[in-house]
């Protein structure tokens, strides 16, 4: 039988067009869930309106940003950043399914 | 697997 096939990251635009992100992430380094993984995804936030964005999707990166090793803390803020900065009216997650 | 058994669940945050 063939191997299963390994999930492939890829890159999921999110336009800030609403006033909040409207995710919850769980995991971060030293913890059962190493890299953050989206547990909720909230109406109206902007996350839900781009609608690429799915629960149980694991985010490698944040604009380039590696999340890998980093506490869950210092992951959060860095989404939060992202969000909140007014140099860029998007966020670009590298996701990937749980595999 | 142990390894993670033994690991701390994560704390949630909303963004």
């Amino acid at each position: 039988s063939s191997p299963a096939p390994v999930p492939t990251p890829n890159v999921v635009r999110v336009v800030k067009n609403a006033n909040t992100l409207g995710i919850a992430i769980e995991g971060g380094a030293n913890t059962r869930q190493p890299l953050p993984r989206i547990v909720t995804i909230q109406k109206g936030g902007s996350a839900h309106n781009c609608g690429q964005l799915k629960v149980g999707q694991i985010i490698l990166e944040v604009n380039g940003i590696s999340l890998r090793g980093r506490e869950h803390k210092d992951a959060a803020k860095i989404i939060a950043e992202a969000f909140k900065t007014k140099e860029k009216d998007h966020i670009d997650f590298l996701v990937v399914d749980p595999g | 697997r142990e390894k993670r058994l033994t690991l701390p669940p994560s704390e949630i945050t909303l963004l």
